[in-house]
């Protein structure tokens, strides 16, 4: 463990606890996407397979259980608590066009052709594009809450971290993993547009509006 | 033996 991955760990802590306040305290999902919160359910299902079966360590252990039931619950939260504000006309970025290319793609590059190794590549794959839906229904709406843009920083921020993790445990451990690294730089990327809004908008306190 | 790196992280 190194202090980028813990804070990396942290941020993406902070993302999901940001995001069950803001349904929780405003009653609302407004301005979320659904599609989304699958897409992340989906990446810790397939990628925490092992949470029995490979013991790593207490925090790990900890942090994956948090992961899997926080998700689950948001997901939960969406379709069927607060479904009534959950605006579906806005969600409408077809998953399946991230879905099937993730999957072939983990199909064909991965590091063995097994089974669990398969569905650990595509969570890695999946975990890169399943922002999209949230940011194409910003791109929609125009708009998007403080509170929102928050978690969206925080979970940006989070594979940022890991990067810089990867470049030291490539330094100083000798471990590198090529598809997690590139997998988290496309990830980083997707965010930019949103990273430079969000310093030039929301931390000037205005809220954040995408240029008509 | 060195630990799989991607095992032991989340």
């Amino acid at each position: 463990m190194n202090a980028f991955r813990l804070v990396g760990d942290l941020c993406h802590l902070a993302a999901i606890v940001l995001l069950l306040l803001k349904i929780w305290k405003s009653r609302s999902v407004a301005g979320l996407s659904g599609k989304s919160q699958i897409l992340f359910g989906l990446v810790f299902v397939t990628r925490y397979l092992d949470l029995v079966t490979n013991f790593v360590s207490p925090y790990n252990t900890i942090m994956k259980v948090f992961f899997l039931s926080s998700s689950i619950a948001t997901v939960y939260l969406i379709y069927t608590k607060f479904k009534a504000t959950y605006d579906g006309n806005h969600d409408t970025f077809r998953m399946e066009f991230l879905l099937i290319p993730c999957a072939l793609l983990a199909i064909v590059v991965n590091h063995e052709f097994s089974p669990m190794e398969i569905l650990w590549t595509f969570s890695i794959y999946l975990e890169a594009v399943a922002i999209l839906p949230q940011l194409f229904m910003i791109s929609k709406t125009g708009e998007a809450e403080t509170i929102t843009s928050h978690y969206l920083f925080a979970l940006g921020s989070y594979r940022g971290l890991y990067i810089m993790n990867w470049l030291y445990r490539y330094y100083y451990e000798n471990n590198f993993d090529v598809i997690a690294v590139v997998a988290g730089i496309v990830q980083t990327v997707l965010y930019c547009d949103f990273f430079y809004l969000y310093i030039t908008k929301v931390l000037q306190g205005k809220k954040l509006q995408l240029p008509a | 033996e060195k630990k799989d790196p991607k095992k032991d992280e989340l």
